[in-house]
């Protein structure tokens, strides 16, 4: 995250981090319910094996996992069947984890929102991640407040690329807080009634966020697939086993 | 790895080594930036003239958005062509080799189109010295040259008739991004070779009709896509499926789709809500004989609740009434369920005339832990 701060250790306890040995951190993803995390297609590009992959939750350092931190092996990678690696549409996927999370203050699954339930533009969210933060990468999780934009605004940052119904916007024309390499798959996040958050998008891509060209990051829009979610798990849980 | 020695898989684009090295990767991959698929050539190697490691790198990099933007100035024909040639060098498969972009062609291209960038403060792209390539071919083919009809413009722009390129999403979207308005002609769906929505402007691929996505409003993509018989039901990705397996626990349709849905709650004002199964197209309620709090957590995690549930038993005093019910099926324990709709079937008496009602819990979400106190 560029422009952000480093988090307080339980803040964001949806947020994992989807390794793969020996790199460590590859991306960021969200826990939804005890056996089940999102993150974006993209993070499997050339690594759809889930034999390769494990989650950790409850961490804030990378380098000092903590008492409070569990891992998980991963049982299923489920793909957005329309993910189009070249134009980075339909960037979603569903992690089936080996065994359920326990549920602690500092492992807990966010709200998914309804398939009518939109981010609003200009009302403000968080991105987390352990992403780029300008001139390094971060072991600490790090945190941003990012604004929510409309996407007709945001295709004129955009000039060459399209930017789609299944895509959302957020961040600044300066670029002054925006999500980095190493985010993707992570939350943003926006605060509902009654103090929940609810998890609105997923880092997915973006300008060089250390260089010259800014404007805002691009998620996928978790409320477009929030039926397609929701469909998927319910197979898996109850029709495929 | 170098220079250690442990094992990495190679060229996967993720470095695993260390020190970030990976040797030996450059061999010969498809080109998927959207910006040059409209090359003379499909495949390319890594890392590109401009430094980028992959493919990803280079289709978020500041030149690929320079360059576009800098076509639609006209400054240079062969622009885009001499762009996509340091973006995603063409790889010649047989040697696994780079073949690099004739000098002339950067020179003319940096000659035309520096002035223009100065114009708006920007600079022309470092890394992009023209001596580093060599000078032209003499039918050699060590380095490229456009044909004459090279097309400006990638598949996912459209050329204005003055030449200039603009993203295709712009074409036909009520305003004018051509100097001459001939993205706003020929906007018909049919005579782009697209099919109109009905009711509604949007263009969709004849590809994405009956896929099982909705694409136009009001889902007329999806609709009228499967011819069924009386007795069947239609599926999510069209299929049939004949009524009788429709909520029978079984996957009956590819995309399971038969299986959706098929625990209710009713709405009610009560905390308590009855519990509702559809079976082969029709609404019952469940009767209470032998119900067991098992079959409660079950309805409640299929409902996309939690638990613990309330399960109450509701006396159905209007014997009059002739309700639908559904009745457990003897030794369902033993029969393996995964579904609460698995272990209900029609047809049989109800003996306690009482039927299930259900409070299920909403499971827990979104919620972070408050921050610590401190005295100070």
């Amino acid at each position: 995250v560029i422009g952000g701060r480093t988090s307080r250790p339980g803040r964001w306890p949806w947020q994992c981090s989807l390794q793969s040995d020996p790199s460590g951190h590859i991306c960021g993803c969200v826990l939804i319910g005890k056996k089940w995390a999102l993150t974006v297609a993209h993070c499997f590009e050339g690594r759809e094996n889930a034999a390769v992959w494990k989650v950790l939750f409850g961490i804030n350092n990378l380098d000092h996992p903590s008492a409070f931190s569990q891992t998980r092996t991963v049982k299923r990678i489920i793909l957005h069947p329309r993910y189009n690696r070249a134009v980075v549409d339909y960037d979603i996927s569903i992690i089936e984890l080996d065994e359920e999370i326990n549920e602690t203050s500092y492992v807990r699954p966010v709200c998914l929102p309804s398939k009518d339930q939109v981010a609003k533009p200009d009302t403000y969210c968080y991105i987390t991640g352990w992403g780029h933060v300008g001139n390094r990468m971060p072991f600490k999780l790090q945190e941003g407040e990012v604004r929510i934009i409309p996407l007709e605004q945001c295709q004129s940052y955009f000039d060459m690329k399209t930017i789609t119904s299944r895509m959302l916007c957020a961040g600044y024309e300066s670029g002054t807080v925006d999500s980095c390499m190493g985010d993707s798959g992570g939350p943003l996040v926006c605060e509902q009634s009654e103090g929940r958050w609810t998890l609105f998008g997923l880092t997915s891509w973006g300008s060089v966020c250390f260089s010259k060209v800014l404007g805002p990051g691009v998620y996928s829009n978790v409320t477009h697939f929030a039926d397609w979610i929701q469909k998927q798990i319910y197979s898996y849980t109850f029709l495929l086993n | 790895c170098v220079p250690s020695t442990s094992c990495s898989e190679p060229c996967s684009g993720v470095s695993n080594c260390v020190t970030h090295n990976q040797t030996d990767c450059s061999q010969c991959e498809l080109i998927n930036l959207e910006l040059c698929m409209n090359l003379p050539y499909n495949y390319t190697t890594f890392p590109n003239y401009l430094g980028h490691r992959t493919q990803k790198e280079a289709s978020l990099s500041w030149e690929s958005s320079l360059f576009p933007a800098l076509v639609q100035t006209n400054c240079y024909k062969y622009l885009m062509f001499f762009a996509c040639t340091i973006l995603v060098p063409k790889c010649d498969p047989e040697k696994n080799q780079q073949i690099p972009p004739c000098r002339s062609l950067c020179e003319h291209s940096k000659e035309r189109c520096e002035s223009v960038l100065g114009v708006v403060g920007l600079q022309w792209p470092e890394d992009t010295y023209c001596t580093q390539f060599p000078e032209d071919n003499n039918g050699n083919k060590t380095c490229l040259m456009p044909d004459q009809d090279v097309k400006e413009c990638s598949p996912s722009h459209f050329r204005c008739r003055s030449g200039r390129c603009i993203l295709t999403s712009r074409r036909c979207d009520g305003q004018s991004d051509c100097e001459d308005d001939s993205d706003e002609k020929n906007c018909g769906c049919t005579e782009r070779g697209l099919f109109e929505c009905p009711s509604s402007k949007v263009c969709i691929k004849h590809m994405m009709i009956c896929d099982g996505f909705p694409d136009c409003p009001g889902n007329f993509d999806e609709k009228n896509c499967s011819f069924c018989k009386e007795n069947e039901m239609v599926c999510g990705n069209h299929e049939c499926v004949h009524r009788n397996q429709w909520c029978d626990g079984h996957k009956d349709c590819k995309d399971s789709s038969d299986e959706w849905g098929c625990v209710t709650l009713s709405k009610s004002t009560n905390p308590e809500s009855l519990l509702i199964v559809h079976k082969s197209t029709a609404d019952y309620h469940v009767c209470a004989d032998d119900w067991e709090e098992e079959l409660s957590w079950m309805a409640c995690r299929q409902i996309g609740l939690g638990g613990p549930p309330v399960t109450e038993i509701v006396k159905e005093y209007n014997q009059s009434h002739r309700r639908k019910w559904l009745h457990l099926v003897p030794n369902w324990k033993r029969k393996n369920i995964s579904t609460l709709q698995a272990a209900l079937v029609r047809g049989q008496p109800c003996r306690s005339k009482s039927r299930v009602s259900l409070l299920c819990n909403k499971e827990d979400c979104g919620r972070r832990p408050a921050a610590r106190m401190n005295k100070r």
